[in-house]
């Protein structure tokens, strides 16, 4: 589904160059449950950015089900990753003058679904994650794991094939946080949607098929946790 | 240092009103370690808000240092805060246009200390962050868990009496965030510094002397872990 082949990405301080990602060769495949661990600063924004196709590697490329994004036209790209990709940022990303619903209809206002389906599925995936009782809030009026909560519904809205989470749970209390992590488990068992998580947690890296470790910018192991 | 009364922090929401914080006694002494527990979305940062004069009670009063607060000019009131009180808010909220450096070292020019003391002073913080390498980086240019360190070393810029520090490790991998809880126990120690930690991660509230357990705005539980 996604591959990054001597993925890497260079930022020009000045004086010397900062090495966020430094060549990493990783293949997620389609059904996969995948953890990405790391220490802060390792690169672990960086590359889910790059699988994303939201940034361009400074070298390697990255391939979205087989094609090299680098050869694709930016709005055939962003169609693509519209359809096929759903983000949950970091820090969140919402759209500040959006309700919460109106921030996970947004994605779909591009997938051509009819106004009704729009909002009853926003409201659907709102109950979900257990916000039903403020889809009409704005993000300044949501606690910040509440805004995280509407960022994952976001996520999710197309259905897409691939979810690309960066800590998903890290404003979560942990029951929160564990039933986030069950929908995500069964999402990937019934639909056969692909995860990539990044996170600190290490109940993630328990409940994820594979674990890939990141230091410096690079891939220090990439294993089945069970060892099988 | 800090006593909320009753406090409570209401919002009309046209047809309901939410009910952020409703009704909270809580009295924080020098040099206490405490740390507030509760689900997304129970008040802790609407708590912390209040607790730190950044925001007025609906209902009940906010002391500082035994002052009624609601009684306290707006400007003497943020030179006190400025002077006593450190934030790290859950969210950041670094200044975008200012680097790593500039950031830690803004709450001091409004406390009269020279230029070079400010100067060594955010350089000492940001080294204990482990952040040396990266002062005079803008926020985008640093990661989650980076930019969140820059907030808790701007918090400790004035050597301020209290700390409010709202999920202060959210972003940070367990080695580093071992290294934060293990800098503010020292400072509490050895300087006497008060902290309250707002947190979902349970490592917290065993390092604390402290624990509170908030429920839908209100305080379930005020107790010593230990027991004694
Ligand atoms: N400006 C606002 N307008 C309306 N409701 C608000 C506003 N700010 C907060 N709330 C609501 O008040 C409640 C408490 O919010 P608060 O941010 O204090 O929670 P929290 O405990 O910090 O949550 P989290 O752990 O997710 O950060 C939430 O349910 C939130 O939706
Ligand atoms: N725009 C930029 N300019 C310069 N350096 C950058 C930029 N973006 C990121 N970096 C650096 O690249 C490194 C990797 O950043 P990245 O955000 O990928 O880390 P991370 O693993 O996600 O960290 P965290 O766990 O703290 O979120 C960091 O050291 C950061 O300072
Ligand atoms: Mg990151
Ligand atoms: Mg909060």
């Amino acid at each position: 589904v996604i591959e990054l082949k001597n993925a890497a990405k260079y930022y020009n301080m000045g004086e010397n160059i900062v090495k966020a990602l430094d060549g990493v060769d990783i293949k997620i495949e389609e059904g996969d449950f995948v953890a990405i661990m790391g220490p802060s600063g390792s690169g672990k924004s960086t590359g889910m950015n790059l699988a994303g196709s939201l940034d361009h590697t400074t070298k390697g490329e990255v391939y979205l089900d087989g094609e090299n994004i680098a050869l694709l036209e930016e709005s055939e790209l962003a169609q693509i990753r519209g359809k096929k990709i759903g983000f949950i940022f970091q820090q969140f990303n919402l759209i500040p003058n959006l309700t919460a619903k109106e921030n996970v209809m947004l994605p779909m206002l591009f997938q051509n679904t009819l106004e009704e389906e729009r909002e009853e599925r926003a409201e659907e995936l709102l109950r979900l994650l257990g916000l039903s009782d403020r889809e009409s809030h704005y993000p300044n009026e949501l606690s910040g794991g509440q805004q995280q909560r509407v960022a994952i519904a976001r996520s999710l809205a197309n259905n897409p094939e691939v979810i690309l989470a960066d800590e998903p749970t890290g404003n979560l209390d942990s029951k929160s946080a564990q039933q986030v992590l069950e929908l995500f488990r069964n999402l990937n068992k019934e639909n056969g949607q692909t995860f990539v998580l990044v996170s600190h947690n290490p109940k993630h890296s328990e409940i994820a098929d594979r674990v890939a470790n990141l230091i410096d910018g690079q891939i220090e192991s990439d294993r089945n946790p069970s060892g099988s």
